[in-house]
């Protein structure tokens, strides 16, 4: 799911 | 975390150190894109702002304030301190066009209208896009040192990994972001036609040297 304001990629 | 991220990472940071390694070594940054690096420093600023806001884990602020810092070194470097070295008559793609189209974009094609997730949209579309200058520096020279050919297979590797990333991250927990994976695949189908020259010309041994 798109976490939206969350990215914990880099 | 898994396998394919971690390596990914660890090839962009590689990307990074290398071209540290060349400027400082040879004290020079000829056949280099001093465009490219300012879009890149761009994509990590507007990228890590929430680098204040949000904590994910001691792993990735510290390599969100290590890309930021080293793109900044590495702009000092090649602007200031080996300034004279820079190309810059050959370094002549319009960076504009690349940035407002990015911000236009975003503005459009974002998860969420709010300042963060814009500016997070803004940098995804912009690192796709933001070795123009230098594949454009290395196509009018006609041909790059093979340190240069190593940063730039090393920084195309990390887009090409991370790919494998989503692929994994989609089966395995159903995470996707469709911007962040539209936009990698861009950017590594932008890479394509340098991994083919590399494998067939810089592995072997020769000079990366374009066809005439």
């Amino acid at each position: 799911e798109s976490t939206g304001e969350q990215h914990d990629e880099l | 975390m898994n396998l394919f991220r971690l390596a990914g990472d660890l090839s962009h940071l590689l990307a990074i150190i290398i071209l540290l390694i060349k400027i400082w070594k040879t004290r020079s940054c000829a056949g280099l894109s001093g465009k490219s690096q300012i879009l890149f420093a761009l994509v990590y600023i507007t990228r890590y702002l929430d680098l204040v806001t949000t904590y994910i884990s001691l792993y990735n602020s510290f390599m969100k304030v290590i890309f930021i810092s080293t793109s900044l070194a590495t702009i000092y470097l090649m602007y200031s301190k080996f300034r004279a070295t820079y190309d810059k008559n050959h370094d002549s793609f319009r960076i504009e066009f690349l940035i407002i189209p990015c911000v236009i974009l975003s503005l459009v094609i974002n998860s969420n209208f709010t300042v963060l997730e814009v500016l997070w949209t803004f940098s995804i579309y912009l690192e796709s896009v933001a070795i123009l200058p230098q594949l454009f520096l290395v196509s009018k020279t006609g041909e790059a040192e093979s340190i240069t050919s190593h940063y730039l297979f090393a920084l195309g590797s990390y887009r090409a990994l991370y790919i494998l990333n989503w692929i994994y991250r989609y089966y395995a927990e159903g995470h996707y972001e469709l911007i962040a994976i539209f936009a990698g695949c861009v950017q590594t189908i932008l890479y394509c036609d340098f991994f083919y020259l590399y494998v067939t010309k810089v592995l072997k041994g020769k000079k990366l040297q374009l066809p005439a």
